[in-house]
């Protein structure tokens, strides 16, 4: 319905606008519903601005800049309305050591009431996780999973 | 309605029996490029009753059977069990509230045939997408971000954005 | 038609004056995210004639003119130079071979005036194409690979991948 | 013109079957023009088989598998008709250490010829270049580039 979506646009927005500089550490965005085409239906506009630069159209930001806005968003709705678990593959990628950080913190927090899984090549997120499991193929096209222990972790993450 | 475990077998490069048990907290995935990880994802994906081969990098559904390597050859079934702990019974259908597991299964027969099960037994699509109702397991539009979409939320088109929304809603 | 070195000022994130030397080999260049790596790279693709403002990530011409931070004004004017080595002079117009050097500029003011320049002398954007025909300069669908683009060639329609080769051609 | 297309297409597949198994370390791959439909012209597809894998659709591949048959194509192309300089933004990014170190050394071998411009987040990459700049935001929106020296390079890598 209508206002069941408004009042979930509304909660997702306050929580974006909360979460963003969390990530960003500072700046600020925010959601803006477009105007509704005909019978159409509103659309979700993004705006971000990361610290100490000025408002400008979402495509001129940066690769990372870009995937941490939608970060934000994806963090954002999940809190709103949590599922028991959250699988994001590679997300972390486009993102420097200071944004991975403070992505792998937020992750950990929210893992305390939802179940994280997370494919990544990156070593700090490695570092990160409770669990982390290895895929291999040994045998050229068949996948293999092994469990990588804690103390073997840090040689395992070198070699991936 | 946390994850317990996954099984699979024949699924894309997992053509042997691979079983991974989901722990509580963050749980990571590493591994070479081709290696199998985001086929793990694509397997949840699957079991979570994924209609659409292409969400899934394939053309068509038979594409997620293991179809052979230089050395193995094809598989003709692909098989994925899901299972849960049910910690909070009053989210599922009546039927489902009594079991302190639930384990959902999705079998794919290159003869075109195909099977759901819950606890071994052969169900609809119906009562899968019932039993995540309830629990929001189903809400993957935000619950699951697949390799090189996450670039995309940016660049989308303001409807599209919209629909990710609407699925938390 | 070695590349010794960009001149930029005003360009996108760009406000003072910078000066990027390219010696033999490889130049890599590093920063945190949104430092200003790959508006270096769009500098580039600019001062060669670049037309479309969306390859540049922007919705007009204008948005590459530095527009302010938060604590610094925006300026009205965008100029990048890019200077080669003439090591090669049979492959540029007559009129050029003599030089050692060639540098190719380009400026573009809020009012929505631009220039194009050979070593400092106003020229049409024909002229700067032809100084970048022989050496090869201009086929950029092949020689720049913008952040995120990779991916964008293997996904690409068989039509859009004939094109880069036909610019090899 | 029609025929001078071919003639370069011949050559790109000739040597897009020779970097391909380079950069992979094995497999096979090539590129087929498909049928021109009416007075269209052929589009050019893509085979690609990494080593020990049978040949499939080129989208059931993995990211980094995708990444690295276009940069073979790429580089395929480059070799054909090679350009004064080649700027690559971020092609790393989803290549894991063993391809990352493969590609590298093709970087290093192609710029003997021609001047190479890398933007990268990755270490490894960043050690094996000639010359090394760093781009700063000291001033908030504000470029500014300073050049890193050979000494200083393992520690400011780290800090990227
Ligand atoms: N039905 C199938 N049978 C056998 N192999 C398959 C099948 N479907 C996909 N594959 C193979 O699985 C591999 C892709 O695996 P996946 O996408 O999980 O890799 P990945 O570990 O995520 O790698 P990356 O780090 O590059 O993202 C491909 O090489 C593909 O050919
Ligand atoms: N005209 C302009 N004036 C001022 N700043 C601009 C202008 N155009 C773009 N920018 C800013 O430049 C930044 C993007 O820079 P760039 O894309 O070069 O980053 P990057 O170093 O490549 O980062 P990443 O590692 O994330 O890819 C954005 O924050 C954007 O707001
Ligand atoms: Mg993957
Ligand atoms: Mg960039």
């Amino acid at each position: 319905s209508r206002e069941r979506f408004q009042e979930t646009f509304d909660l997702v927005n306050e929580k974006f606008q909360a979460v963003f500089p969390r990530l960003f550490n500072g700046g600020r965005a925010g959601l803006v519903l477009t105007q509704a085409d005909g019978d159409g239906e509103a659309g979700v506009e993004i705006f971000s601005q990361p610290p100490g630069k000025k408002l400008q159209s979402v495509n001129l930001l940066s690769g990372g800049e870009k995937a941490l806005t939608a970060v934000s968003l994806i963090f954002a709705i999940f809190l709103i309305k949590p599922t028991p678990f959250c699988l994001l593959d590679e997300v972390d990628a486009p993102l420097d050591d200071a944004n991975v950080g403070r992505y792998n913190e937020m992750v950990k927090e929210m893992s305390k009431t939802s179940q994280f899984i997370l494919i990544t090549h990156n070593k700090r997120t490695m570092e990160m996780v409770d669990t982390l499991y290895g895929v291999t193929m040994q045998e050229p096209g068949v996948s293999k999973l092994v469990s990588v222990r804690l103390s073997e972790r840090t040689k395992e993450a070198a070699a991936a | 309605m946390r994850i317990r475990r996954l099984d699979i077998v024949g699924f894309k490069s997992f053509m042997d029996k691979t079983v991974v048990a989901f722990d509580e907290g963050v749980t990571g995935v590493v591994g070479p490029n081709g290696c199998g990880k985001s086929n793990v994802a694509d397997a949840i994906r699957w079991v979570l009753g994924e209609q659409s081969a292409r969400h899934l990098r394939g053309r068509s559904m038979e594409d997620v059977i293991f179809n052979g390597s230089e050395t193995k050859p094809p598989l003709s079934m692909a098989e994925v069990l899901l299972t849960f702990e049910n910690d909070r019974p009053s989210e599922l259908p009546t039927q489902y509230q009594g079991y302190s597991e639930i384990t959902v299964g999705r079998r794919l027969f290159r003869s075109g045939e195909s099977e759901y099960l819950v606890n071994g037994v052969q169900s609809r699509l119906l009562d899968v997408n019932d039993i995540f109702f309830g629990s929001g397991v189903g809400r993957t539009a935000y619950s699951i971000i697949e390799q090189g979409r996450i670039g995309q939320i940016v660049s989308a088109r303001p409807e599209d954005r919209r629909a990710i929304i609407e699925e938390a809603a």
